[in-house]
């Protein structure tokens, strides 16, 4: 519980008006960065102890990709096989979306909760996101499916041994540069 | 080919590949030419001194003459998955842009890269995205209040009084914190972002999104300093989403579940494990 009063701690700064529009200084930004970094990686121990509680991953890691913006994972950028995913759905309704994990291009099958297999494909991330400063360049791609999630689901990804070839299917078109 | 192709079956666009944009966009049954620019608006300088004088900063948007719109022929790269379809586009050094679209997904995602934006010229940049149509929209448009109400817009008016507009650019600027849109008696365009911004409609048919502003000088209504990103020394990269949707028009423009999806997206817990995991009942 002293991680999560350190979150909503932290959440209830985030409400001053200078937080919620951007209008605070360099230097409170940063320490708004540094507070709400450190009150979500508090956090994490909590939502894994619920998670476990809450699943049939009893040792489960959880762990959380929080450069899932720029295509970057840590527990998946070596290999995404024997990986399960959770997905925790934070709206008050079912929903259907598309997710995407950071992946090497293999050959993937992701399978649900009874074992079915649910469509899925490896996509290339845009290459000036590849060539942004200070970003691991060990994954450069994305594995694709869509997901139904009522509150929380699991989907397993395994990898294949045939390799995915992608390239033919990317066409490319140039700009003439003077 | 001057023109590429790319569809689901909910979902078709056409992109002009000699400039690298897009052209048309085809759904629910509804054909629209709507171009997509990126824009600079150069940040206005002032001392400060008295409120006409006061500079573009963190409180104020106050642009200096008029738009200068990225018009360099666009890089383009196609992605044909079997259910994701993608444009990668290279606008230029500092910004580009993933036009995607899903299959049974009736929408089509920008998912844009703005930044590091340079200074190098001694001029603060504010950078919009621009979508551009023949929708007849008549001055009026749409934003939400907060992710509720939608509030009717008329370009170069006030509810309930007569403006100065002699700032015709920002003073026709809205917050947007959910969704902006324009319609004619048979069309409506959407853009849904995916956090609070400025958008506007500066001429019909027309809708732009702040993406991304660095600006040198401080506007004097508190900060006490400019929008400089000055502590990560070359300036920050931002990166976001923008929905939109082309439907035909039938009462009041309304998105809000799906407004949600882009800021509440699913969480993602990573484990390693041979077998499928349940949840429990």
């Amino acid at each position: 519980s002293e991680d999560l009063d350190n979150l909503s701690q932290a959440m209830g700064i985030m409400q001053h008006h200078d937080a919620v529009t951007g209008t605070e200084k360099q230097a409170v930004a940063s320490d708004y960065d540094r507070m709400l970094f450190k009150a979500i990686v508090g956090a994490e121990n909590s939502a894994r102890d619920a998670l476990r509680s809450l699943t049939n991953l009893t040792s489960g890691e959880f762990k959380s990709c929080l450069e899932l913006n720029i295509s970057v994972c840590t527990f998946t950028q070596d290999t995404a096989n024997n990986v399960i995913v959770t997905l925790v759905n934070p709206l008050a309704h079912s929903s259907t979306q598309y997710v995407r994990v950071p992946a090497k291009n293999e050959n993937y099958i992701v399978t649900d909760e009874k074992g079915r297999e649910v469509f899925s494909e490896v996509i290339p991330v845009p290459w000036l996101v590849l060539a942004l400063e200070h970003r691991s360049n060990d994954t450069q791609h994305e594995l694709v499916f869509k997901a139904s999630v009522d509150k929380i689901a699991n989907f397993l990804i395994r990898v294949l041994p045939t390799p995915k070839n992608i390239a033919e299917d990317q066409v490319y078109f140039p700009a003439e540069r003077s | 080919q001057d023109e590429l192709t790319v569809e689901t079956s909910l979902v078709k666009l056409t992109f002009d590949t000699t400039t690298g944009g897009l052209k048309t966009v085809e759904m629910n049954g509804l054909t629209e030419n709507i171009q997509q620019t990126f824009g600079i608006y150069k940040g206005y300088r002032g001392n400060n001194g008295e409120s006409k004088n006061r500079s573009s900063g963190a409180y104020v948007f106050r642009p200096s003459g008029d738009i200068e719109i990225v018009n360099n022929k666009v890089e383009l790269s196609f992605y044909n998955g079997t259910k994701v379809k993608e444009v990668h586009q290279h606008v230029n050094e500092w910004i580009s842009q993933v036009i995607r679209i899903y299959e049974d997904v009736n929408r089509v995602e920008f998912e844009w890269l703005v930044g590091p934006i340079p200074t190098d010229d001694d001029v603060g940049k504010e950078i919009i995205t621009r979508f551009s149509s023949n929708i007849s929209s008549k001055g009026k448009f749409y934003t939400d209040s907060n992710g509720r109400e939608i509030l009717e817009r008329e370009r170069n008016q006030r509810e309930h009084f007569t403006p100065d507009m002699s700032e015709a650019i920002s003073g026709n600027y809205y917050p947007v914190t959910g969704q902006i849109s324009l319609q004619d008696d048979e069309k409506r365009i959407t853009l849904l972002n995916d956090r609070a911004q400025g958008g506007s409609s500066l001429k019909d048919g027309e809708l732009e999104l702040m993406l991304h502003r660095r600006l040198l000088n401080d506007d004097a209504f508190g900060v006490g300093e400019a929008l400089n990103e000055i502590q990560y020394g070359t300036g920050l990269i931002a990166r976001g989403k923008i929905y939109l949707i082309l439907d035909a028009v039938a009462g009041k423009p309304n998105q809000r579940l799906l407004q949600h999806q882009l800021d509440q997206h699913f969480w993602k817990f990573f484990s390693k494990s041979n077998g499928v995991a349940s949840v429990n009942k």
